[in-house]
């Protein structure tokens, strides 16, 4: 359970306010799959960033499981966010000078696990997203598409309750979308894992229990699948 | 005209060879408005950067109005590049520590214009993409699709002959996505440049004369307009 209470966030762009978020009130359930549409610069990805406790709101609140992460020790903000929380970033954020098995593993060696563990873990998820037979290369020399992959792979390794998947589709064909949806359904309908993604495709939307609009820092409207 | 003549193109990943192009042939015609699409991974961009000079491929030519770039000189390769085709790059490639308007006055100003006259065009055409109120910022003040926007512009601002757009509305809600796509339209219909777009998007599909299918580094088929 999410809860976000009067999010604003604001950004000083020399002398200029500018807020990116304006006020935003947000429950998301437990086991929910829940999508966040809205206009190009319209905050998504600044809400994601509070959502995950990579951002402080300048004001407002997010809670998670009625505790704000704020409040946590340092090194309790961390665990939270190596165990409870799979980031899939708008622009990857991947570790160029490491391959993409490297860059997976990395959550699982974070967590405490074995090398030998973290290796088997990230390897099973890359070929899961079907990218067993790129695990040697580094981000440089894979494709786009091939990246944004990769960055999926090393938000599920850790098996995380919540997913926060900034479009995470948005490189992918359409046959490679479809899967990648696919893989992220039946982690919430087969492992309760609650999914939460930020996205422009029609095929994610499908799939989505709920969707949420946002515009200009501000919440909308939300509809439920049955209305749609 | 741009003709691709069985162009191959092989990486080496460590001991193993990996044959990123197979051997392919493409015509482009002068005004043309084409989409390649294909699987993630099957070489859409790897042959843009063979089609822009970017990179030589490892067997067969691309030849530019007969031309091959690669017989040029360093300084005629270079103004080729700036001058005739405007790259947006997948994964944008803006400079960081620039502005959105310096990012896009600088192919302006490498082409001999001076800087205020740079800073005008640059104004013009961030504003025709909906970035006019966005000019000082920085790519990591910008939002995705934003950052996609800017480098967009930057192709733009020396009105290339041809644009070479590599999935330029991966990261565009739909209303952005076409503004974007009626733009390289309207470039297409008024000023006769020639569109080459890699693209999952059917919104681009839709305004293509010709779609070109790419898979596993081979060209798969192609059709016309008239055919679907
Ligand atoms: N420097 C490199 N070294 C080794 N392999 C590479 C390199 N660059 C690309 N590849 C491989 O070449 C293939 C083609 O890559 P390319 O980027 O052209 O695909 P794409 O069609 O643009 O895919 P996407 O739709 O995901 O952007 C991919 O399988 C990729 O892993
Ligand atoms: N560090 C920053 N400083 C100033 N403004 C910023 C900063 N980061 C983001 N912004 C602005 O905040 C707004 C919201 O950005 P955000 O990245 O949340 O949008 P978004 O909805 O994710 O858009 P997209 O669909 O293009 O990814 C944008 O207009 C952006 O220009
Ligand atoms: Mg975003
Ligand atoms: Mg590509």
């Amino acid at each position: 359970l999410i809860e976000v209470r009067g999010v604003k966030k604001l950004y000083l762009q020399g002398e200029e306010e500018l807020w990116a978020l304006k006020g935003i009130d947000l429950l998301i359930r437990r086991g929910e799959f829940i999508s966040i549409m809205g206009p190009s610069g319209s905050g998504k990805s600044t809400l994601f960033n509070q959502i995950g406790a990579l951002d402080v709101p300048t004001e407002g609140q997010v809670l998670f499981e009625g505790q704000n992460i704020f409040d946590l020790t340092e090194p309790q903000q961390a665990w939270f966010r190596n165990h409870k929380i799979g980031y899939i970033f708008q622009t990857f954020n991947l570790i160029t000078v490491m391959t993409a098995l490297q860059n997976v593993a990395l959550p699982a060696v974070f967590e405490g696990v074995g090398h030998e563990e973290a290796n088997r873990r990230a390897t099973a998820i890359l070929e899961r997203v079907g990218l067993g037979h790129r695990l040697t290369h580094k981000p440089g020399e894979l494709s786009g598409g091939q990246q944004q992959r990769v960055a999926i792979a090393r938000a599920l390794v850790n098996r995380p309750s919540v997913v926060l998947a900034d479009e995470p589709t948005g490189n992918l064909d359409t046959a490679t979308g479809q899967e990648i949806i696919d893989i992220l359904k039946s982690l919430n309908e087969e492992d309760g894992v609650t999914i939460v993604c930020s996205t422009h495709d029609p095929k994610m939307i499908r799939k989505s229990e709920r969707v949420v609009w946002i515009a200009d820092g501000l919440k909308q409207k939300e509809v439920t699948a049955a209305e749609f």
